[in-house]
């Protein structure tokens, strides 16, 4: 069951699929998983949904695992999933946001470069898809949106650990969330996790012209980067991706708040003792603990501020 | 399985502009092999560069005589990913 799984520690895909079908066993009136796609390899892109009811509710869609090797994203989502499941009638807030919006977590959104990272390389960040131009394979699929699709911040060589595909949403791992997204129609938060560099961004990334909500967003970040301080004093900077690490385009939550999508966020993980990719499995439950206050504070105020 | 043996992870600070472009143009050279895993940004600000052994000499070459400073971030990640290999099968054995 879930009360015996070791959070502590990194797992496989099929242990990660596993523990989902166990979440969704040990809170089947809350928890439902759902099936958005296939991978370029078929395997299968699972969202667990958490919801306590009504049709079409408005969400908040949460991803971890883009790129591959970022290890302590998809195992701090793990945790997170589970907690959002433990608090809900526990905490006040988790169970506000639950019984009005219902929220969908996707903890391995590129399930083939993970799977390459246990079994081939460790190092693996991209998608799995063959180029038919270069010997080299996959798509950076945070570069692989149609949001400033091509432009300046991503790379149009197929060895490049940046490489955006031939078009938009080649990737199937993408083309699944869009769609997802579309149908949906109601989802008013979008948080997209990353690691290492201690960072939470709003958009935008492949531009420089300020997003219309900067102000409400640069806000909402300052709190959330002071809540998720608050725990261990982790040091994060917080902005819109182009004015505070570098122009990217292409990017997940570009497209998202190019959506409607006004609460845009992507996190960048800790890595308090340096180690990069490689962060010890004894920093997966601390580093969770301190984001899921970060998350908390966006939840919330999503939940809050309707539009 | 791809293996890092002697594979190290470099921290590089560059002091300018100027340097943050050399730091590019290394990323670029498609021989050496380099894997940035956080990025030059701006002056001041720590960028990760994971070198091949083959390539650590000939990179470091590079930063020193371009007064780059760095430091190394990771001795050996091959270390670091067996380390991480026996934790995991270490939590696998321990009874629930």
């Amino acid at each position: 069951s879930t009360s015996t799984f070791d959070f502590a520690s990194y797992h496989t895909i099929d242990e990660i699929y596993y523990w989902m079908d166990m979440l969704v066993d040990d809170h089947p009136s809350l928890v439902s998983k759902i099936q958005i796609g296939q991978s370029y390899e078929n395997r299968p892109l699972y969202v667990l949904k958490f919801s306590t009811g009504g049709s079409n509710r408005s969400a908040i869609w949460l991803d971890t695992g883009i790129h591959s090797r970022e290890w302590i994203t998809q195992a701090t989502g793990i945790w997170t999933a589970n907690k959002i499941a433990k608090e809900y009638g526990q905490d006040p807030s988790v169970t506000a946001i639950l019984d009005s919006m219902d929220i969908f977590f996707e903890i391995v959104t590129n399930p083939d470069g993970f799977a390459f990272t246990h079994s081939s390389n460790r190092m693996w960040r991209k998608t799995r898809s063959i180029n038919p131009s270069s010997h080299c394979v996959g798509v950076d699929p945070n570069r692989n949106w149609d949001a400033g699709f091509g432009g300046p911040g991503a790379s149009g060589n197929p060895c490049s650990e940046t490489y955006h595909g031939p078009y938009a949403n080649s990737e199937p791992e993408v083309k699944a969330i869009v769609d997802f997204v579309k149908n949906h129609g109601n989802i008013k938060a979008f948080v997209s996790i990353h690691s290492y560099s201690q960072l939470l961004f709003y958009p935008y990334g492949y531009t420089s012209t300020p997003v219309p909500d900067q102000k409400e967003l640069d806000q909402i970040s300052k709190k959330a980067v002071a809540a998720l301080s608050s725990l261990y004093g982790t040091n994060y900077k917080y902005g819109s991706i182009i004015t505070t690490i570098y122009q990217a385009s292409g990017g997940t939550i570009d497209w998202t708040y190019n959506q409607g999508i006004k609460y845009s966020f992507t996190f960048e993980l800790r890595d308090t003792g340096r180690y990069g990719f490689l962060l010890p499995a004894k920093e997966i439950v601390p580093t969770a603990q301190e984001t899921w206050l970060a998350l908390k504070v966006i939840m919330l105020h999503a939940r809050n501020h309707p539009y | 399985e791809q293996l890092f043996v002697g594979d190290q992870v470099l921290r590089i600070t560059a002091s300018d502009e100027e340097q943050i472009t050399l730091l590019r143009v290394l990323g670029e050279q498609a021989e050496l092999q380099v894997d940035f895993w956080r990025h030059p940004t701006s002056p001041g600000q720590p960028a990760d560069l994971r070198v091949p052994f083959p390539s650590l000499q000939a990179v470091k070459i590079f930063l020193e005589s371009n007064s780059i400073s760095y430091s190394i971030m990771i001795e050996d990640v091959q270390e670091l990913l067996d380390e991480e290999k026996k934790t995991m099968t270490k939590s696998r054995r321990v009874e629930r």
